[in-house]
């Protein structure tokens, strides 16, 4: 109010210090929502494990040297093994719905060293609203070389979230006998190590955003 | 642009740096730790009107034309940001997703009078 009768910019005003730097916080405040196009800081109920972040963050590090444009999003699953014997687990993520701007994804996992001969990975999309439910839509396949982190690409197209914000995929395995029939892995534990640090993630690389994309088009 | 030092009245510029801890914001902006919030402050007297930026000729014609007619622009020059660079940041949205986006024109790094 101070100013009212003057615009900052066009000389002569000066504050005291401690209102300046009031306002400058403030001003950042508001410059960061905008930029980032949020009403407000976001509020995180379930902020992934630091391990896990560090190490997902550590595996993308070289990539993310070159000047990106765009988005580049890591999506934790929640995993539910649909049994802990069997060779399959459901993965939950939450990514935000940006169906129309996603241009690659793939999904890392860490496949535990207890399966002995090869394996094969099968991802499916889980539930998807047009399908049956339960029914299974193949996304990718991926040999297993030995024990640790696989990355798997999957079709962007295949990955349009359903519900407002929440994607399943399915993960199976199986061990083929050469000659391309498949038949099921030997009892073993758990396929998937999902604690902690080894939580699979999906990387997901989006468009940049629209300038005005947040406004609603005009017909 | 010269950064503002207390005894310049003229257009300048005038950092400042944001701790995000300042603003309690360090449990969901991962990096960076912080940013410039510079902005653009100072007087612009009609001789610097339009500088960095037109020609220094065309100005300077443009202003021994105002003085020979004595004609004064009625408007103030303004002291604003002429060029900007983005700044990357590497935060958590509300699903707890990790989220890497550059946001263009966030500091500003030089000024002058428009």
């Amino acid at each position: 109010p101070a100013a009212a009768s003057q615009c900052p910019s066009c000389g002569g005003l000066t504050l005291p210090p401690q209102v300046e730097r009031a306002l400058v916080l403030e001003l950042a405040k508001q410059q960061i929502l905008e930029g980032l196009h949020l009403p407000g800081r976001p509020h995180i109920p379930r902020p992934p494990p630091r391990a896990a972040l560090s190490r997902a963050l550590r595996r993308l590090q070289p990539r993310s040297a070159e000047p990106a444009r765009g988005e580049e999003l890591i999506s934790f699953a929640e995993v539910a093994d649909s049994a802990p014997a069997a060779c399959s687990s459901v993965l939950t993520f939450r990514p935000p719905p940006a169906p129309a701007r996603l241009l690659r994804a793939r999904l890392w996992l860490h496949v535990a060293p207890t399966r002995p001969g090869a394996l094969r990975l099968r991802l499916f999309r889980w539930g998807a609203r047009r399908r049956p439910p339960g029914s299974r839509a193949l996304l990718a396949e991926h040999p297993v070389r030995g024990p640790g982190w696989q990355a798997l690409a999957l079709p962007p197209s295949g990955l349009r979230a359903e519900a407002p914000g929440v994607l399943k995929l399915r993960v199976d395995c199986d061990a083929p006998d050469g000659n391309g029939t498949a038949r099921p892995p030997p009892p073993a534990p758990r396929l998937l190590d999902t604690a902690g640090e080894r939580r699979p993630f999906l990387e997901l690389k989006l468009r940049p955003r629209e300038p005005g994309a947040g406004r609603a088009r005009r017909r | 642009t010269p950064t503002c030092e207390p005894e310049t009245p003229l257009c300048c510029r005038r950092d400042h740096y944001v701790d995000f801890q300042e603003l309690g914001w360090r449990d969901w902006i991962l990096q960076p730790e912080g940013y410039q919030l510079n902005y653009c402050s100072g007087q612009c007297p009609p001789h610097l009107a339009g500088s960095p930026g037109i020609a220094a000729s065309f100005h300077s014609a443009v202003f021994s034309l105002l003085k020979a007619n004595n004609l004064w622009p009625t408007g103030t020059s303004c002291c604003v940001p002429t060029a900007r660079r983005p700044l990357s940041l590497l935060y958590l949205d509300r699903n707890g997703n990790v989220v890497k986006t550059d946001v263009p024109d966030m500091v500003v790094e030089a000024c002058g009078c428009s």
